[in-house]
């Protein structure tokens, strides 16, 4: 119970928000219980799945503050079963903030502790950066999913990533696996696409998912509509994709 | 001389990097003094331009850390008249380094006046988040332009990138102008294109570029081989894009 993968690459527009939304409600959909953490103050997890960030009384600044506990900033989303801690943008505070207080790498852990065993999985989705929110995230984690979109920066940032996963390992999180490295917005007619995956794959061996996520336009539509793209169109390439995602990770964790 | 520009977006992978790597190598074969300036830790812009990253031995970090003067920094690039202050990893650290110090905002702005007269326009590549580097990137500039990827979500980070340009002036540098809005990765096939182009047209009016940025596979190859697309392969319609960017923003500089 209660596995908390985080979805995290400091490169931007990878496909981590995205792949949040999207993993996350195929899984629900099985009628399992997940809930999403939205540790961006940027809040795209949280606008993506309809909620409104304006009317927000409680988000993960809450948590972090310290001025509510967790089970209070947890809602229900449109999706069954599927529920968020949402964030706002009095997050963008937070790093500045908690820069003095002891224990700052494990605020999120120590919450998650109390929740944990509600649910089946836990996602936690990340910001571009590898400051203390990203780092949170990290130290919170049993394993981590690696969104890589398919071109060359994004490639290259997985040296940076590696050392800082060993780093975490090091001094906070000694059990962080790799969940996986999921290859984002493959173009199967681009050569550098299919070089970026063949590179992925030598660095990660079978860390990489057999799923690939192709660049499909409902991916992009869904969130405008406050969606996960099972929700827009279920038999789009995009929903199909991360619902077979969703079975590669359930088979790999023994669940049916 | 020496129009200050930042290039920033909180929003990941909108295409910072891509526009300054290719608007200040289309000016600078113009013939005209170019220096763009790396502040991201992941350093996309310094390996984007052939820059080996393991092998520099001084950075924009060492300006921050007060350690070499801004002369000392600026290096040459492949492309003639145009020269780069490189980023590595030890930026990394800065955000916290810096936290307790007075004047931390303003490192940036200070040290580029030292330099600001020998070139005719100098770009500063921002990382996706508004922490201190992006700070000092907007309150060393003259002016910003905003890439904004034709998605939801991006159309969705505008409002808080706004409010930061708000408060910046208010508080840091009353004369931070909007140079221009550009839309990146345009696709004439996609309805959520246009859309996202017709929102943003709404709200800037004719702050935003006639030149469209589209989708075009030599933009995400040229990085791979250190080149700017215009040399990598000067016919593509990534690089003509943004030799067209190039031109409307002279013209509107007065400079032909
Ligand atoms: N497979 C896909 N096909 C088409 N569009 C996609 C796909 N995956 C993601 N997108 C779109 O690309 C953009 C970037 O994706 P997303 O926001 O999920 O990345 P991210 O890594 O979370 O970004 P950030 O670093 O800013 O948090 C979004 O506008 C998203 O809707
Ligand atoms: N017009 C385009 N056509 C195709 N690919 C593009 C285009 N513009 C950018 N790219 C590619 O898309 C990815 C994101 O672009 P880029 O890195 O420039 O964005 P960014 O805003 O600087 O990202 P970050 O927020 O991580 O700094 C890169 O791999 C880049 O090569
Ligand atoms: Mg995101
Ligand atoms: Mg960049």
């Amino acid at each position: 119970m209660g596995k908390t993968i985080v979805i995290a690459n400091q490169k931007g527009g990878v496909g981590k928000t995205t792949t949040t939304i999207n993993l996350a409600a195929s899984i629900a959909l099985a009628e399992k219980d997940i809930l999403v953490i939205d540790t961006d103050p940027q809040g795209n997890l949280t606008s993506g799945l309809g909620i409104n960030r304006d009317d927000l009384q409680k988000s993960l600044y809450d948590i972090y503050t310290e001025k509510q506990p967790i089970e209070n900033v947890i809602v229900e989303t449109q999706v069954p079963h599927l529920y968020i801690i949402p964030s706002n943008i009095d997050l963008l505070g937070v790093e500045v903030e908690l820069v003095e207080r002891h224990g700052r790498e494990r605020i999120l852990a120590d919450a998650i502790v109390k929740v944990k065993s509600s649910y089946r999985y836990i996602f936690i989705d990340c910001p571009p950066s590898l400051g203390l929110l990203t780092l949170n995230g990290l130290v919170a984690a049993d394993s981590i999913i690696v969104p890589v979109q398919c071109e060359y920066f994004s490639l290259e940032g997985l040296g940076l990533l590696s050392r800082t996963l060993k780093l975490v390992r090091g001094s906070f999180n000694p059990s962080l696996d790799i969940e996986g490295i999921l290859l984002t917005m493959f173009d199967p007619r681009n050569a550098l696409s299919h070089q970026v995956a063949e590179e992925v794959r030598k660095f990660f061996g079978d860390k990489v998912y057999h799923t690939l996520i192709p660049r499909n336009v409902t991916l992009g539509e869904a969130p405008s509509h406050g969606k996960p793209a099972i929700l827009y169109d279920a038999r789009s390439k995009g929903a199909q994709s991360y619902l077979s995602l969703a079975k590669e990770i359930l088979n790999e964790n023994g669940i049916r």
